[in-house]
């Protein structure tokens, strides 16, 4: 260090700017891998490039913030259903936009409906699950399948709907509708009003689907 | 509080960014691009005890303090942070999913004599 150069907090003699620099990175880096827990940097064998990964989780928070399409939009207020369950039941229905352009030429492999269950108490809780499509007018909707859950804790549960989403792409309808219908004293099945991270949502593994190549006979 | 300038020598906050592009991290950190390390540097001689960055009132209790204890003049006080702020990280983990997590206390915003 320049002679006579003090540190000012320790008395010591000030670090080369240089060396001072390196420890200076090498502790921020200890200091955020042990925050993290982590032993080291993980190694990302296939980064996505950046500007998709940021596209993508923007226009994940830009839906949540105005249409919200994976929120429970509270249709549940007092909803009967004549000739569904006992006339004491309620619903509540979540609706799920897929974006265009996953709807075209994608082949759907899996998909899956995770819900998180808020229980009003003890003991099970008959829940049923209607995944709804649009029919071919479009105007009303038709029961595309129905499952019957008892509902024991509160937690998150899954429910396959690969096909229901599949019929739906090849529709050429990129949107899932699901219906809860539940006792009227249960009084909302989902985590209502807590911050995003209970929402409901449904994963998909999807193939693009390759134009069929012309077998040359 | 007070940031550092070149030759400060009284207690003050010294600005430090590290650019995950320059350590090669920003592969795996998604945002934000680089962390403010920012730390506390500078020296606190009695009569500093207790500000910058906190209320003049407990100065004032500190000096009384020190003045009523009869404290060895030659203790200084420390330069310490008095403000912090949490980290918000977006990155992949070992098992390349995407985690954001918030680490609290990361960032020094200021800084002031015990």
């Amino acid at each position: 260090a320049p002679r006579g150069v003090w540190c000012p907090a320790c008395g010591l003699a000030a670090l080369a700017p240089t060396t001072q620099r390196d420890v200076l990175i090498a502790l921020a880096k200890q200091s955020i891998l042990s925050k993290l827990r982590l032993s080291d940097r993980p190694n990302i064998t296939q980064p996505m490039p950046r500007g998709a990964l940021l596209t993508a989780l923007h226009r994940m928070y830009a839906q949540r913030t105005d249409v919200s399409p994976g929120m429970p939009r509270d249709d549940s207020t007092s909803h009967l259903h004549p000739g569904m369950g006992s006339s004491t039941s309620r619903s509540v229905c979540l609706h799920f936009h897929f974006t265009q352009e996953l709807a075209g030429s994608t082949e759907i492999l899996q998909a899956t409906l995770y819900l998180f269950w808020a229980v009003p108490g003890p003991g099970t809780h008959p829940v049923t699950v209607r995944l709804l499509q649009p029919d071919p007018t479009g105007l009303n909707t038709t029961v595309a399948s129905e499952t019957r859950l008892e509902v024991q804790r509160a937690g998150w549960a899954t429910l396959d709907v690969g096909q229901a989403v599949q019929s739906l792409f090849s529709q050429g309808s990129p949107r899932l509708t699901v219906e809860l219908e539940v006792a009227h004293d249960w009084g909302s099945p989902l985590l209502a009003g807590h911050s995003d991270s209970h929402w409901p949502f449904v994963a998909a593994q999807a193939r693009a689907r390759l134009p069929h190549q012309i077998q040359q006979r | 509080s007070i940031d550092c300038r070149g030759d400060s020598r009284m207690c003050c906050r010294q600005e430090f960014f590290v650019d995950f592009k320059e350590i090669g991290w920003e592969d795996w950190i998604i945002q934000p691009e680089g962390y403010h390390m920012n730390y506390c540097a500078g020296l606190c001689p009695l009569h500093m005890a207790g500000i910058p960055g906190l209320a003049a009132s407990f100065h004032t209790a500190v000096l009384n303090l020190i003045k009523a204890n009869s404290a060895d003049a030659a203790m200084d006080s420390c330069c310490v942070p008095t403000q912090r702020r949490p980290l918000s990280l977006l990155y992949y983990d070992q098992h390349s999913n995407i985690i954001k997590t918030d680490i609290p206390d990361m960032i020094v915003d200021a800084c002031g004599c015990t």
